[in-house]
């Protein structure tokens, strides 16, 4: 198991390096993937061997490549199924995220409680009730869904999920939700990025 | 100035210690918030230095007077204003969204290019046009704003809220936007989490 803090900084690299890709670079390097992911090139070497032995002392890495290495140590080898559990301002929104698939996620489902919801049409899905939710998960073969429910309705719109077999929740309410061991709850903070964001406006670097 | 990742870590630290002072827990440890946080009890003891000599070896931290240090460090020492620019469903979620006042934070104005939203209220807001946006934002002296327009709008929208005067922008727009040295950019991106997660439904850990 890679530790939590080194795959929080894995992802990091891995999106600087799918940057790269995008813009036609061929090769990097651990100063260069530093000064993007806001780390050290030290701490980027170190995190790196967690995925075997890449690029040649003194000249680099490849950045096709390295992709590639990043995307299989983090697991992300084939198309994860997504569902929205919550099709309100945030779930709509989240429907219509351009770029997906550039990370292999399918969005598959919509759920929601409100009668009034079940059959209308959001982004390229067609919202579904709660009443058979685990052979709706079967069906899609869903590996995941967004928790986009107001946060009174979190802990029981999670407990529905994890017992239609769902196995991983991405949680936007902001509460904390209970589930079984084998389950794992990640959560969405954008408080996290407000208050980095505070502090650099209340120290502004000197001219 | 605190380096970049430290920043990061003191932020999650704050979170964690926040949520025990309204847990009503009165001291901690360097691995009671090591664990919550995901970090080592070295790492936490070694970024806490930065805010100053906190706890005594062998009995631990004070949360209250841990939390106000954390607050007073991260220059969360008044209350921040902020504004919605762009008013569609994410704009309009986060208008909602709870607990800004928990952590200082002021939503006090809103605007959209869309003239049929001017003028109608949003959570606690009353939607603005963009035409004196300058005036504006004097007038509800803005500190930062929350970019929440479509990618393809997001580079205008901030070079407008540039030229009015705020000095710091919170972007949930999927694309990157180039502004002065002296403006800040925090980008807030779900896909980190939605990544970290497919590892450890992909890697759950043994029963
Ligand atoms: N992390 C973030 O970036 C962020 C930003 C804004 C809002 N939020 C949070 O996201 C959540 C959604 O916000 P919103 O503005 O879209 O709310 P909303 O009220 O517009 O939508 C909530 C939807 O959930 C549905 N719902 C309620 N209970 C349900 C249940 N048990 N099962 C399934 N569906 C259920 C409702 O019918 C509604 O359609 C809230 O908790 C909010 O605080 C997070
Ligand atoms: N980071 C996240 O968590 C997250 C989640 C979902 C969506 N998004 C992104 O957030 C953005 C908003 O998504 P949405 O679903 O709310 O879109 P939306 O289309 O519902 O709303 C966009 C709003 O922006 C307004 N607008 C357009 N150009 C503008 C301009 N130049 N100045 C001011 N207002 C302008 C529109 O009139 C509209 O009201 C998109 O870029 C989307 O990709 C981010």
């Amino acid at each position: 198991m890679i530790p939590t803090a080194t795959l929080g900084r894995l992802v990091t690299y891995l999106r600087v390096v799918a940057e790269l890709e995008t813009e036609g670079v061929l090769t990097t390097s651990s100063e260069a993937i530093a000064g993007r992911a806001h780390a050290t090139a030290f701490q980027v070497r170190k995190d790196l061997a967690y995925c075997g032995r890449l690029g040649t002392r003194g000249s680099g890495y490849q950045v096709a490549p390295l992709a590639r290495e990043l995307r299989r140590a983090l697991g992300l080898t084939r198309v994860w199924h997504v569902a929205i559990m919550g099709v309100g301002r945030l779930g709509q929104a989240l429907a219509d995220y351009p770029n997906f698939d550039r990370y292999d996620f399918a969005l598959r489902a919509a759920y929601d409680a409100d009668p009034a919801k079940v059959g209308s049409t959001v982004g390229p899905l067609v919202v579904e009730g709660l009443d058979d939710l685990a052979a709706s998960v079967a069906r899609h073969a869903l590996d995941m869904a967004f928790l986009t429910v107001p946060a009174a309705a979190a802990q029981g719109a999670a407990d529905a999920l994890v017992a239609a077999g769902i196995r991983g929740i991405l949680n936007f309410a902001p509460t904390v939700i209970e589930v079984p061991a084998h389950i794992r709850v990640e959560s969405v903070d954008f408080l996290a990025g407000l208050t980095r964001l505070t502090y650099y406006v209340g120290n502004p670097p000197a001219e």
